[in-house]
């Protein structure tokens, strides 16, 4: 009989070694010359766990050398990266949640205990043992502040001239173009060469783009929802800015269209479940300012409405809006110089800020809560179509 | 106490822009 020997393979402890020259080979292609389409399908963020991996079996034989030059390389070529793909939304986002990964890692395996509650006792195996690298973590939180503001300068850029057309000039709400202001009538988007216009559905399916991205690269979900808090921000300040300034759009019946696509939009966030971004919130002066619109103006009653509903908005901005506001007909009266005063008579206590538009490039300060991975570090395979084949698992 | 792990050695890093500024040299240096 045969006698077969079973040879039990020595267990992956979840740590990578390589030798240091394979390091610029191993950031070439784990880093800079990475295609995010081919982790399609593999674990979210798996180079961030491959480097932690790397870092960790670094640590354990206790060369600080080799973290420090692994951790310098790493960040460099994220770096090249984001600058050579600077208009790419969807490399600038996966390179957002790797470094993000990469973070949450050197905190999650830190053996620092308030970073280790939820960690089971395998994780807990897979810590650093010999060096802290808590300058290291300032490090790639700064780094993944700029890589954050780099994305929002990239979706912005897409957004921002969709947002006057989508926003004010397209009519969804069937036979309303009957009751613009007469004079004004097909003048949408005849300031630009082309057609250069756009509907509210081109900015939600470029909304809905970002998000399945963002999603799929298992970016941090409190991460997405400042995204969106973001970009819900500026549609506000660049579409009110140009209420603010046109004549045109000032009426009852652009009031309606702008309810209807602000409602479109709040019926968005509901659908993809980003109610909690406080991105409704940022749309508030527009959604008073479309009230504004529609509501009458000219007892002293709807001036007290008008004043009790429009608290997002500054006297300066009412005021402005009323006196661009453009009767639909010979029917509706201009609003008039008295009931102007009332107005400002009744707003006069407030202490308003000063200038009339809004910031759009305005942006809120971005944070990274810790978000601890479920995943254990002796789990994760490495697809041989990443050419990582001299990394050796320990 | 033989039990407590002993305590890691923190690793001084530069900062991004510290590490910018050697990467830009580095380039510079090279042809």
């Amino acid at each position: 009989r045969q006698v077969t020997v079973q040879r039990k393979e020595k267990d992956f402890q979840g740590m990578l070694d390589y030798h240091r020259e394979d390091e610029a080979l191993l950031i070439r292609n784990l880093v800079t010359d990475l295609k995010p389409q081919m982790l399609t399908g593999s674990v979210p963020c798996l180079p961030a766990y491959i480097l932690y991996m790397c870092i960790r079996h670094a640590d354990y034989i206790n060369d600080d050398l080799k973290v420090h030059s692994l951790l310098t390389s790493t960040i460099n070529g994220i770096k090249k990266v984001l600058k050579k793909h600077n208009e790419d939304f969807e490399m600038t986002s996966f390179w957002l949640s790797n470094t993000c990964r990469l973070l949450h890692c050197l905190k999650q395996y830190s053996g620092d205990e308030g970073f280790m509650t939820q960690n089971t006792a395998k994780q807990n195996e897979h810590c650093l043992k010999n060096f802290d690298l808590t300058e290291y973590r300032q490090v790639l939180s700064d780094l993944s502040i700029q890589i954050y503001q780099q994305l929002i300068k990239i979706a912005e850029g897409v957004l921002q001239p969709m947002i006057v057309s989508a926003m004010l000039e397209n009519e969804s709400i069937q036979g309303l173009s009957g009751v613009k202001p007469t004079g004004y009538r097909k003048r949408s988007s005849s300031m630009v060469d082309g057609d250069n216009s756009y509907c509210l559905e081109a900015i939600i399916r470029q909304m809905n783009s970002f998000h399945t991205v963002m999603c799929d690269q298992g970016l941090d979900p409190e991460i997405i929802l400042q995204v969106f808090k973001q970009l819900f921000y500026m549609i506000n300040a660049v579409t009110l800015n140009n209420l603010l300034l046109r004549k045109d759009v000032c009426s009852w019946s652009t009031g309606m269209q702008l309810r209807y696509n602000i409602s479109q939009l709040e019926e968005w966030l509901r659908g993809r479940n980003l109610q909690q971004s406080g991105a409704v919130q940022t749309l508030e002066p527009l959604i008073q300012a479309a009230q504004l619109l529609q509501l009458k103006k000219k007892t002293p009653e709807d001036a007290e409405a008008i004043c009790s509903l429009c608290t997002s908005l500054s006297t300066q901005q009412i005021v402005k809006i009323l006196n661009l506001y453009t009767p639909v007909n010979e029917f509706e009266e201009r609003v008039t110089v008295a009931f102007i005063r009332t107005i400002q008579a009744q707003l006069q206590e407030r202490n308003d800020p000063q200038q009339l538009l809004l910031d759009s490039k305005h942006m809120f300060p971005v944070l990274f809560p810790f978000n601890p991975s479920l995943l254990t570090m002796d789990s994760i395979h490495i697809p041989a179509y990443l050419n990582l084949e001299f990394l050796n698992e320990v | 106490n033989s039990q407590r792990p002993r305590p890691r050695v923190l690793l001084k890093a530069p900062t991004l822009a510290e590490m910018e500024e050697m990467n830009t040299s580095e380039e510079e240096e090279s042809p």
